[in-house]
C-alpha cells in the first residue's frame, strides 16, 4: 500500500519517516557482507489528544492524553513504532565463518501513539 | 566522549544480536551462491510486502532460521613420497561449533568439498577420496601427526568438481559432545600409478589439489523460541 504523505498542516503529526542505514556510515560494511543497507525507517511527530483515536494509538496513550490535559505534568503520549519486521543479514565472523541469520524487529512498518 | 558513548552502544548491540565482539575479518571468505539468492529473495519479498516464512529455507528444503558456513581450521599431513604412501592428499578437516547455541537445533549439516577446476582430472591418475571421522586424539611424533582411531563415513571414486556429505549425525553428536569433535579425516588416494608415464601427472594433479581444494561445513539450525516447530499430528 502507498505510504499516506501527510498534508503541511499534518507534518508534525505522529507518522513514519525513511532512514536509510547504510552499514558503511557505522563501519559494519567491513564484516557485513549483505544488504549494504536497509530501510529502517522510525517514527516521530505529536500525539494531541484531538487526533488520538485517528492516529493508530493505543487505549494507554489515550488515557495518557487524556491525564496530560488535567495535569500537564504528565507528558504527552509519544510516537512510537507499532509494527516492525525483521530483515536478514549474511556477514563474516572473526573464525572466517560466513552467517545468515534474520533478526527480528529492525524495520517500522507502521507507527502510533 | 562522543566516540566512547558509540562504542559502548556498539558493544551492547551487537551482544544482543550474538556477537561477542565487532568482526574484523582479515579476508574475506568466498559465499555460495545459495547464502546469496536466499539473501536476494528475501530482500525482493520484503520490498513486495510479501509476508515471508523465516524459519523455513525452501532453497534448502529444510526449516531453520540460522545459516553458518564454518570454516575448515584443520590441517595438510605433509608427506614427501607422494607415489610410495600411495595417498596424493591427506588432510585434517575442523569445523568450531561452539557458536552453536545449546537451545539450537540442527535441522541440516553438510560438509562441501571443492576440489577445484575439473581438468585436473581428465589426464592424472585414477584417484579414490575417503573421507572419515577422527575418535582419538591425533599422536603427535617427530614426523606427521597420526589420527587415533577413525570411523570411515564414505568413498568416493574418481572425484571431482563439488562433492557435498550428509553430516547431520556426525554434527549432532559433536554438538551434544564437544570434546569428542576432533574433526575428519580426508584422504585422496592413488588407485594405480603402475603406469611410471603417470607420474608426473599424479606430482601434479596432487599439487593442484592442494592448492584449489577448499573444505566448509553449511550447518542450519532453528531456535525453537524464534521458531515454533509445527504441532505432532495425533496419532
Amino acid at each position: 500500500a502507498a505510504i499516506p504523505v501527510p498534508s503541511p498542516s499534518c507534518r508534525s503529526l505522529c507518522h513514519r519517516h525513511q532512514l536509510f542505514i547504510h552499514f558503511r556510515d557505522l563501519g559494519w560494511h567491513k564484516w557485513i557482507i549483505a544488504p549494504k543497507g536497509f530501510m529502517a525507517n522510525y517514527c516521530h511527530g505529536d500525539c494531541p489528544f484531538s487526533l488520538t483515536t485517528s492516529l493508530n494509538s493505543s487505549s494507554y496513550a489515550f488515557m495518557q492524553a487524556l491525564m496530560h490535559t488535567v495535569d500537564p505534568q504528565v507528558p504527552q503520549a509519544v510516537c512510537i513504532p507499532t509494527k516492525l519486521s525483521p530483515i536478514s543479514m549474511l556477514y563474516q565472523d572473526n573464525d572466517d565463518n560466513v552467517i545468515l541469520r534474520h533478526y527480528e524487529d529492525m524495520v517500522v512498518d507502521e507507527c502510533g501513539c | 566522549a562522543l566516540g566512547q558513548t558509540f562504542q559502548f552502544q556498539e558493544d551492547a548491540f551487537l551482544r544482543f544480536l550474538g556477537l561477542d565482539k565487532t568482526p574484523s575479518p582479515l579476508k574475506l571468505q568466498p559465499v555460495p551462491y545459495i547464502l546469496k539468492k536466499i539473501v536476494q529473495d528475501r530482500e525482493a519479498a520484503a520490498a513486495n510486502e510479501v509476508t515471508q516464512d523465516l524459519c523455513y529455507l525452501k532453497e534448502l528444503g529444510v526449516r531453520g532460521n540460522l545459516i553458518r558456513l564454518l570454516a575448515d581450521h584443520g590441517f595438510y599431513f605433509y608427506s614427501p613420497k607422494i607415489s610410495q604412501d600411495k595417498f596424493c592428499l591427506q588432510k585434517a578437516l575442523y569445523f568450531n561449533l561452539s557458536a552453536v547455541h545449546e537451545k539450537e537445533q540442527f535441522t541440516m549439516a553438510q560438509l562441501g568439498l571443492d576440489l577445484g577446476p575439473s581438468s585436473y582430472f581428465h589426464l592424472g591418475p585414477d584417484l579414490e577420496l575417503s573421507l572419515s571421522v577422527v575418535q582419538e586424539p591425533y599422536r603427535w611424533g617427530r614426523s606427521t601427526p597420526k589420527p587415533g582411531r577413525i570411523l570411515a563415513l564414505q568413498s568416493v571414486p574418481r572425484p571431482q568438481g563439488t562433492l557435498r556429505f550428509n553430516l547431520l549425525d556426525v554434527a549432532q553428536h559433536w554438538k551434544n559432545n564437544p570434546q569428542k569433535n576432533l574433526g575428519l579425516l580426508l584422504e585422496i588416494l592413488v588407485k594405480d600409478d603402475r603406469d611410471s608415464g603417470l607420474h608426473v601427472a599424479l606430482e601434479d594433479t596432487c599439487a593442484g589439489l592442494r592448492r584449489s581444494l577448499h573444505a566448509s561445513l553449511l550447518v542450519v539450525t532453528l531456535d525453537p523460541q524464534q521458531c515454533h516447530l509445527p504441532p505432532r499430528q495425533r496419532r
